[in-house]
């Protein structure tokens, strides 16, 4: 499906360190 | 967490000795939101002179890709005041309306975006493949200018790539304003 994410939901990840 | 597209980000440092496409430069992919995040970098760090360019993997961003050719951009002009308060946001929120698949059905025919730091002032874009496809590129500027939160009275204009490429003065005209 549409993966289509808003500016609220991306920006809760913003600190987040990636998991490598 | 994927992301609809998998995105390339640029780097141009113009160099007058070098043929300009040999000043571009690819930086990093990114195709989930943890990537985006771990990559990207503030807009003001870039010295003038510098772009940095988010596209859809396979696209490059100039006017000569196959997927450019026939398009054009949304263009919003920054004053030279507006370095210091707003650009970090205004490039942001743009890579966030890319990212994010934020144009509806529209979404497709978003190539990328660019964001040229320039001493008389610095230019975001974003860059769609169908200059003459009037639906979605009106429903394009009209989400994109409000994700901006840009004020009613600012308006923003489309050019086609073929008009900027080939314009007498600094000015290509506007085939569509919102």
């Amino acid at each position: 499906g549409k993966k289509q994410y808003d500016r609220e939901f991306l920006l809760d990840f913003q600190f987040m360190p990636a998991c490598i | 967490h994927p992301l609809q597209n998998r995105w390339v980000l640029w780097f141009f440092k113009s160099d007058r000795g070098r043929a300009w496409q040999d000043n571009l430069h690819q930086v990093t992919m990114v195709d989930t939101v943890e990537d985006f995040w771990s990559h990207i970098q503030l807009a003001s760090k870039l010295s003038p002179g510098c772009d940095y360019a988010l596209f859809k993997d396979g696209i490059q961003p100039m006017w000569e890709d196959s997927r450019n050719q026939q398009g054009g951009r949304w263009l919003v002009s920054l004053a030279k005041q507006q370095r210091h308060c707003e650009l970090d946001r205004l490039w942001l929120e743009t890579l966030l309306c890319l990212i994010g698949d934020s144009f509806e059905e529209h979404s497709r025919e978003v190539c990328g975006a660019v964001i040229n730091i320039r001493p008389k002032g610095d230019k975001i874009a974003v860059w769609t493949s169908d200059a003459e496809n009037q639906a979605s590129v009106l429903r394009i500027g009209q989400v994109y200018k409000e994700r901006l939160g840009l004020s009613m009275k600012t308006i923003i204009g489309y050019q086609a790539h073929t008009d900027t490429a080939s314009k007498s003065n600094s000015l290509a005209k506007n085939k569509f304003v919102v």
